[in-house]
């Protein structure tokens, strides 16, 4: 499918551009409201005062997202992705030119809120985190397996509320791990700043930061 | 764009299928685990005694939510939609064929957890239902407008948990009226079973019903 092969092609040049700077990029993924936002906001607070972060906020049609990052002391680009179900490596590459590639350490790169097209569309970032809610019900995980198999990290948030949900989240891990015996899955519950640490040292960003 | 043209013109036909057998057709959308099957559920349950109801029921690849409604009383057809993000009318058009339609008085369909890809393609359905969870936070309406445009009735699900969540349902609604005035907003708590009679209500089924 020529959409894919192309995307695939801008992907790796991003990945060589990133490269080229040393800079690690992690896209972050997951469905809507679950967390990926709140979690951009605790790692960057954890790692902004060892590390340079930029962001990349992917939504449809607002900046709501991306005027929280900017509070949290990252470099912001948002995009606008209108009726599109995905970011997709071309719009990642332009908003990569409008940020100080040569300052970065750090970029993360927030998809839309969406389980199903993403997984489709590799943006050239080196990791990928996947961050699910346990509001969400005991079977995201069993019904979507494209995206959690292509997940390094996957972080089961707002687990809080697990047991008003009546969701187990060792379940949901299993789940995970089901599908992709690699991936490393933490539990979370980013609004109390609970899993933060866990998930910085899953994605191998301790290296030289002494956190 | 001929998708959209081909699916508009498969969306007419199935109207017109149903309309032929006097069948009222919903369709069910909102995110992942935002309540669609137990909104189902709770609907079939009380109005199975005075109708008889038909459920095409949509997912990735599991069977799911189409067990779970089948105890419900209703006659499930359950569609796998691969990996695209979205039940088209094509995909319903053939379920329909699979349904008793001379018996059926009410048809649920279960739309693809997503909140953004099937706002663009109809089914045939003669209302459209959105369901959306509080534990996905403030900003989902204002996030997604183009689903809410095409909505005749929101559901606001699990307001039992909006406390907790520092999310307020009222905002909710509001945000709703704001891109769709016409718009029906209900509140529910699906699990206990709260805002089912209201849901029934908004969607003009308690003709004859005598709920
Ligand atoms: N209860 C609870 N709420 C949380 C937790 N983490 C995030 N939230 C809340 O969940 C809502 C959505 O969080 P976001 O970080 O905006 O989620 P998101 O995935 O970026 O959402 P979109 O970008 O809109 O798809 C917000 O109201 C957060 O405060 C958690 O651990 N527990
Ligand atoms: N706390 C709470 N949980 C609810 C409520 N309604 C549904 N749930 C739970 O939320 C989870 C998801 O509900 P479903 O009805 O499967 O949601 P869905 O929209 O059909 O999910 P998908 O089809 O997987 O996208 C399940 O664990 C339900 O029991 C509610 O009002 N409150
Ligand atoms: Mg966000
Ligand atoms: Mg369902």
């Amino acid at each position: 499918e020529d959409l894919l092969k192309r995307n695939q092609q801008l992907a790796q040049a991003n990945g060589q551009l990133l490269e080229k700077h040393g800079i690690l990029a992690i896209d972050v993924m997951g469905s809507v409201g679950s967390g990926k936002t709140t979690m951009i906001e605790r790692l960057s607070s954890r790692l902004c005062q060892t590390k340079t972060i930029g962001v990349v906020a992917g939504d449809l049609t607002t900046t709501i997202d991306a005027d929280r990052i900017v509070e949290k002391g990252a470099q912001v680009v948002e995009v606008n992705t209108g009726k599109e179900c995905h970011l997709d490596a071309n719009l990642v590459g332009k908003a990569l030119r409008e940020l100080p590639l040569e300052k970065l350490d750090l970029l993360f790169i927030e998809n839309v809120g969406n389980l199903i097209c993403p997984a489709e569309f590799p943006l050239g970032a080196h990791k990928r985190l996947v961050v699910i809610s346990v509001t969400e019900g005991p079977h995201m995980v069993v019904k979507h397996p494209h995206i959690f198999r292509g997940a390094d990290v996957v972080a089961i948030n707002k687990v809080e509320l697990a047991a008003p949900m009546k969701v187990d989240p060792e379940e949901l891990k299993k789940d995970v791990l089901a599908v992709n015996p690699g991936a490393q899955v933490v539990k979370t519950s980013l609004v109390q700043d609970q899993g933060t640490k866990d998930v910085i040292e899953a994605l191998g960003l301790m290296a030289g930061s002494g956190a």
